[in-house]
């Protein structure tokens, strides 16, 4: 298909069956196809993409079909944000920092993982007020469901059956907790994180062989961040 | 126009090495 006929079938309101599988294509077709393909697609197509999460995030009851399309969705937004000019459309629309911090749910462990890589990654790419905008979209999403905003974080590393999860979650903190150029702030972050869970599992997070380099990250900007003080 | 694209992988890899926190801290 063309990148105008992915904008049409999305702009369509196909049936959940048909729009798994035109996501599925969507996917290839972002990750394979050259920029300028992303580049056209991107006019409208970012919005459909965004309309469609967001239609999913709003169901009160999500069918199994519903959980499938809105991870497909977000490997889209991922597989969209590959290069320069996808970056920059997703990082200028408002909504889509508001609907990835939705969109992470400890429930959905593939889809939260994918989710928090993309904004850790924000996080390191140096854009002005980035994590402000970052820490004000997770306070709304976790204010919807009446939870702290780290919660959903410190939840992912309790997971011990998905060890992708806990990788993505420390990689998270770590980039929050390593974002802000005042001590105070740094601390402030670290310590709202200890608080809401992670000092009690600490502990049992040294036993998972794969969380070594996060925690060893984790550990010595506290460590730097002490002697600052 | 190739050399715009895999801007997302670059970093993920970084995050997941631990180097985009050494960068940092330089």
């Amino acid at each position: 298909l063309s990148s105008q006929e992915y904008v049409h079938e999305l702009r369509s309101g196909i049936t959940e069956d048909k729009l798994l599988n035109c996501l599925e294509s969507l996917r290839v077709s972002l990750t394979s196809n050259p920029v300028s393909w992303v580049n056209n697609f991107g006019h409208e197509g970012l919005g459909l993409l965004l309309d469609a999460l967001e239609k999913l995030l709003d169901k009160k009851q999500q069918e199994s079909i519903d959980k499938r399309n809105q991870h497909k969705l977000i490997q889209c937004l991922k597989a969209f944000m590959n290069n320069k000019y996808g970056l920059q459309r997703i990082l200028g629309d408002e909504r889509s920092l508001l609907l990835l911090a939705r969109a992470i749910d400890p429930r959905q462990t593939n889809m939260m993982t994918e989710t928090v890589k993309i904004l850790s990654a924000f996080c390191i790419i140096g854009e002005e007020n980035i994590l402000d905008k970052i820490l004000a979209a997770m306070t709304i999403a976790a204010e919807r469901n009446n939870k702290e905003r780290f919660a959903p974080i410190v939840e992912g590393l309790e997971n011990h059956e998905a060890q992708q999860l806990q990788v993505a979650c420390m990689q998270l903190i770590n980039a929050l907790v390593t974002s802000p150029d005042d001590l105070d702030f740094r601390i402030h972050l670290r310590n709202e994180f200890l608080r809401c869970g992670l000092k009690k599992i600490l502990p049992e997070l040294k036993e998972t062989e794969e969380l070594d380099i996060q925690l060893k990250v984790f550990n010595e900007n506290k460590e730097e961040d002490s002697i600052e003080l | 126009e190739n050399d715009e694209t895999g801007v997302m992988d670059s970093l993920l890899e970084a995050l997941q090495s631990g180097a985009a926190f050494r960068d940092r801290r330089k």
